[in-house]
């Protein structure tokens, strides 16, 4: 779209991402990490032949299982933890668990370098779940995964993290082996789960930048919709994330960018400065769910127009989430439904095409060599605004189905 | 609550202002 037009106007055959890899560089002065989609081209799962890429409806699906599960926890005022009787028998041990959110599909890879000598790991970043973790040796049930499983033996700097340390005891549940070993338990919301021991060794984000002593979990029992990822890096707000171990290093904060294609790569930084052209808005803790970031959403722009939603409709709705690793934005019932008949004011040229999962507002552009839709701007307290990318407005399975990229929250009563 | 997902976020740097307690948007982000 050109500065300041209404209107996102496209080439239909650019609709899809390429087959190839393109690359994009972060800021230089920061310890900075390539992001690519998990299933894309630049993934090394794709280099190595993902078979088990999932199609746009699954990935959708699967979208809906991971909101279920964030609407859970809050509704659950702080995550109450569980622990599986049957697992924490067969073992011997009462082990701590921790539910998190469920993985889904739509996340994005990062490699970082785990040890002395480091050795690389493609790991999911995401912003709504606190500790770290890979597949370690010696694994009970791990599954297949892109690397060679993280070996303590080879590593000069591995520790393990003592019962009593004050790493253990801040987890929000925590147990013991007979081995004085901090045991670990993440079950996430769509029933993966990890198990394992708290560990600390050197994490490397990049030649020159290493974080000695960092914590993580070595699992030693791996289940789920993990992909053939080595692990996740938790990014979210309490002790155990990333962010926060390495605040003493390069401050609490950081920075990504997520790719508007599969084909392409972003980056995870830690430790620049925020863009110059970045617009800020409040970051809102909620005590209930001190992992999650919220912020305030309190409106909808469609073709530079607002639309009218009464600002206590966000509010009332208990606030907004920002997660990397939710795909589709959900919206109030009611912000939604404004939101979708304004945008098809806008499509009436074009012809509809069906649902596509979550998606109910879809078009077919068969046949167009050129298309437009209209720009969707969200705006935050503050009088921050995102004017989003054409990528942000439209979800596209084939050039015969592309579907505004919002979904409802669903029935507040049900 | 509402959840803004990654699909709106592409192509914004996201800047995490956890010291000030702040939320970034950057436009073209990525380049």
């Amino acid at each position: 779209a050109r500065s300041n037009d209404p209107n996102h106007v496209f080439s239909v055959s650019s609709l899809l991402p390429g087959a190839a890899c393109t690359a994009s560089k972060a800021s230089s002065n920061s310890s900075a990490l390539s992001v690519v989609h998990r299933h894309g081209p630049c993934s090394p799962m794709h280099a190595s032949g993902d078979a088990g890429a999932p199609s746009h409806a699954e990935i959708l699906e699967r979208d809906q299982a991971r909101v279920n599960s964030i609407h859970r926890k809050v509704s659950a005022a702080g995550g109450a933890s569980v622990i599986d009787p049957a697992r924490a028998s067969k073992q011997g041990v009462s082990l701590p668990a921790q539910r998190g959110i469920s993985l889904g599909t739509g996340n994005y890879i990062v490699s970082v370098g785990l040890g002395t000598p480091a050795k690389q790991y493609a790991v999911v970043f995401d912003t709504g779940s606190d500790l770290s973790w890979v597949q370690c040796k010696p694994c009970g049930d791990c599954y297949e995964q892109q690397d060679p499983l993280f070996d303590p033996v080879q590593s000069l700097t591995y520790a393990t993290v003592a019962c009593g340390a004050q790493e253990c005891q801040e987890l929000d549940a925590q147990s013991c082996s007979s081995d004085n070993k901090c045991r670990y338990e993440v079950v996430y919301g769509d029933q993966s789960q990890t198990d394992g021991n708290l560990v600390r060794d050197t994490l490397t984000l990049s030649p020159s930048d290493k974080l000695p002593g960092f914590v993580f979990g070595c699992g030693d029992s791996n289940t789920g919709l993990f992909g053939h990822a080595d692990g996740l890096l938790g990014l979210g707000r309490e002790k155990v994330s990333l962010p926060s171990q390495g605040a003493p290093s390069y401050g609490p904060g950081f920075t990504y960018c997520l790719p508007s294609s599969s084909s392409g790569t972003g980056y995870l930084s830690f430790g620049g400065a925020a863009p110059a052209n970045a617009q800020f808005t409040a970051m809102v803790t909620n005590r209930d769910t001190p992992s999650f970031y919220y912020l305030n959403l309190v409106g909808i722009k469609v073709g530079g127009r607002a639309v009218k939603i009464p600002t206590t409709v966000f509010a009332a709705a208990g606030g907004t989430v920002i997660d990397s690793g939710t795909v589709i934005t959900r919206l109030p019932p009611r912000a939604y439904s404004a939101l979708r008949s304004a945008f098809a004011r806008y499509m009436g040229q074009y012809k509809r095409a069906p649902k596509l999962s979550i998606l109910d507002t879809c078009y077919d552009f068969t046949g167009h060599k050129t298309a437009q839709i209209p720009t969707v701007e969200l705006a935050f307290a503050g009088g921050t605004t995102m004017n989003l990318e054409f990528s942000g407005v439209l979800y596209v399975a084939n050039v015969s189905q592309a579907c505004l990229a919002f979904a409802s929250t669903g029935d507040d009563t049900s | 609550i509402g959840i803004l997902g990654n699909t709106q976020q592409k192509t914004f740097a996201v800047a995490y202002d956890v010291a000030n307690q702040r939320i970034g948007f950057g436009a073209k982000g990525c380049s």
